[in-house]
């Protein structure tokens, strides 16, 4: 496509078709978005972060990822849409406009380019990152376990043929390394939503310990509110709550490190389906998925924006 | 690349906690190359888990002996795959 109007929103597209919509997007919005290469994959691949901006020097921010699961294809196809939706509401749709005039948005879309590659021609079915774990035959770690937040702890395997092998170390990974860099150095990120599916949910801390999180009260609120206004759309129901209460133990997640790092709204999302297509759901329901959660994401945006910190 | 002609994806749900139990057995069953979609939670959440066909009698055996509850929630994975693949191809040589 010429520009990101006649971009195919409702069909899956390759690293190489994302990578381009992500440089006509920078192009056709100079004063608004830009893009910030983080890091590389292990296969040198760049770690393409969007970055929305009206202005100021670091600004508070709310980071989005998707794709970090290279299989859950709807991600990074939501992500994609996502990424569109704000520069065409900003300036029309009031909340997001007064978000953007006071906060920075960040958006990496492919974040585990190496996988997502790898399930276009190889694998469909790849999850984990592509670097090989040395005296073993299997190669990849799961990034959502390789966080520095009870690492290691049950909830991960150190089988490194499990699809939830945590890998050799915290932050072994450069995918997972690279956005610990930009966090810590950025240093004023007040929430931060890291996009997975399947299963409808909708989870916060923590998974590496019962312990609840100390704004739990807060958390588990903003979570109702959300998945409330994501069913308005089209009725499509999610369950919240911490992910060890809804779901099981998982140590060395995304979204504990992210909390421990002081980000109070640190959330992760299982986006559709419910079981009936799994990773494999049908292209025409990425639309409808992204608009009903674009609803969710904005009911975290405003809180974050309306409660500083 | 990897195919998957014959591999079904099947929904297991847990009556009580030695179900729960048996199945997160079959999680460090290695052999059976068995890919969890969804993972082992709760009695009575269900668990989505990927079986290559090799597996497939075995597995289900497995299942049948010790009660255990399960549906088929993809008949065949190559057949969806092909059906994505086939949707990408004919959007994309619509695009060119």
């Amino acid at each position: 496509p010429r520009n990101t109007d006649n971009f195919d929103f409702s069909r899956y597209h390759t690293i190489s078709e994302i990578y381009s919509f992500q440089d006509m997007l920078v192009a056709e919005n100079p004063n608004l978005v830009s893009k910030i290469v983080i890091g590389q994959s292990y296969e040198g691949r760049p770690l393409n972060v969007l970055k929305f901006s009206t202005g100021g020097t670091n600004r508070p921010a709310i980071w989005m990822d998707t794709g970090i699961h290279s299989r859950e294809w709807v991600t990074q196809a939501s992500g994609t849409w996502f990424a569109k939706k704000i520069v065409s509401d900003y300036g029309s749709d009031p909340a997001l406009t007064a978000i953007l005039n006071k906060m920075d948005i960040f958006l990496e879309i492919v974040t585990n380019p190496d996988g997502y590659y790898f399930t276009h021609n190889s694998n469909r079915m790849w999850r984990k990152t592509r670097k090989p774990n040395p005296g073993s035959k299997c190669v990849g770690v799961d990034p959502n376990r390789n966080w520095d937040a009870g690492f290691g702890g049950p909830g991960a395997s150190s089988n490194p043929c499990s699809e939830t092998y945590h890998g050799p170390q915290a932050n072994s990974e450069p995918e997972v390394k690279s956005i610990v860099d930009f966090v810590k150095s950025h240093g004023n990120i007040k929430a931060f939503i890291s996009i997975h599916s399947y299963s409808q949910m909708l989870l916060y801390p923590y998974g590496y310990t019962r312990t609840p999180a100390k704004d739990k009260a807060e958390l588990h609120a903003l979570a109702k509110k959300a998945i409330t206004d994501l069913a308005s759309l089209y009725g499509t129901r999610y369950r919240y709550g911490s992910i060890v209460s809804t779901i099981y133990q998982a140590s060395g997640g995304t979204i504990d490190w992210t909390y421990n790092q002081g980000i109070k709204y640190s959330y992760t999302f299982e986006l559709r389906d419910t079981g009936r297509y799994g990773f494999i759901l049908p292209a025409n329901q990425i639309i409808p998925t992204a608009n009903e959660t674009w609803l969710a994401l904005m009911a975290i945006m405003d809180h974050t924006y309306k409660n500083p910190y | 690349k990897e195919t998957f002609e014959g591999h079904q994806v099947l929904r297991i749900v847990p009556k009580d906690e030695v179900q729960l139990s048996l199945i997160k057995d079959l999680e460090d069953m290695i052999e059976f190359e068995l890919d969890f979609w969804k993972g082992v939670t709760e009695v009575a959440s269900p668990v989505d888990v990927r079986v290559p066909l090799h597996s497939l009698q075995s597995i289900k055996i497995y299942l049948e002996t010790q009660d255990i509850l399960y549906s088929i929630m993809i008949e065949d994975l190559q057949v969806m795959l092909d059906e994505e693949q086939e949707e990408i191809d004919s959007a994309a040589r619509v695009a060119e």
